[in-house]
């Protein structure tokens, strides 16, 4: 049996509601752990990974692991009929692993409302990648940067172009765009420590100066998740996807990997 | 015009 509970507005309703522009499908895992959601945008150039941690949560329970394939603009549609102040449950049982089952229960618990959504197949929505531990040492690049810089960042230069160049080297942090009517170019210096602070730009990893194109349609879809946070983290590397990473309490995460762009 | 790639030039299906 997996279930858990939270209230209405809690942060997994939060950021479903900011990933429905890319995602239509998910494979969510539950474990004693915590719940981790992977999903693919149509298009296969967006991979997004999240990991709640039990704690997150009002109070969870998963006696055995689980995955489930989820349509998440239904769930989210079903989660947008609570009204303020419910507690909501999402429930899987052992006997029946067709559908999971939401509750909502009223602050008074004087009304309770139960829905079923049906499981729907969501394996293709899975990749293999390394750990995240390994793989943090590929990327040539990594800084954080409040999350409200970089939607400011995405939508100022989507004025000009569908495109952005993001180029880090030890002195500057530049996210750049060229179109028809004009150019943008945002600069910051960035800090140079292990220990970001919450308001500024902080180079936390260089290997080496590092340049890549992404469309950014698809940034301003990370970009919108992440303002539900104070920071991002962003990497880059000529050999991965760009990485951009909200860390959730502790030992939580949502990370994006977008393929970039490339010039023949 | 750059060409945008997908990711299964960088990760496999599981």
């Amino acid at each position: 049996m997996f279930e858990l509970t939270m209230a209405k507005g809690s942060i997994l309703q939060g950021v479903l509601e900011a990933i429905l522009d890319l995602v239509n499908v998910a494979n969510v895992d539950c474990s004693s752990k915590g719940f981790s959601l992977q999903a693919l945008d149509t298009e296969h150039v967006v991979f997004l990974s999240l990991f709640f941690p039990s704690e997150v949560f009002r109070s969870y329970r998963c006696d055995e692991d689980c995955s489930m394939g989820i349509a998440i603009a239904d769930m989210v549609d079903l989660l947008r009929a609570s009204n303020d102040g419910d507690i909501i449950t999402i429930k899987v049982t052992d006997q029946n692993f067709e559908d999971i089952t939401i509750t909502f229960e009223s602050p008074d618990k004087t009304k309770t409302t139960d829905m079923d959504l049906q499981l729907v197949d969501a394996r293709s929505h899975r990749l293999k990648i390394s750990e995240w531990h390994d793989m943090e040492s590929e990327y040539q690049a990594i800084f954080c940067m409040p999350s409200a810089q970089f939607m400011l960042n995405c939508k100022s230069l989507s004025v000009i172009d569908d495109d952005v160049v993001i180029r880090v080297n030890e002195e500057v942090i530049s996210f750049s765009t060229k179109g028809k009517s004009g150019c943008v170019n945002i600069s910051h210096v960035p800090n140079k420590t292990d220990n970001p602070e919450k308001a500024s730009v902080t180079l936390t990893h260089m290997r080496g100066p590092v340049s890549l194109t992404l469309n950014l349609r698809y940034m301003k879809s990370c970009a919108k998740v992440s303002t539900l946070f104070d920071q991002v983290k962003i990497g880059l590397s000529t050999k991965l996807p760009l990485m951009v990473e909200c860390k959730i309490a502790e030992k939580g995460y949502i990370r994006y990997f977008v393929a970039p762009k490339i010039t023949e | 015009q750059p060409k945008q790639q997908v990711l299964s030039r960088f990760f496999s299906p599981k």
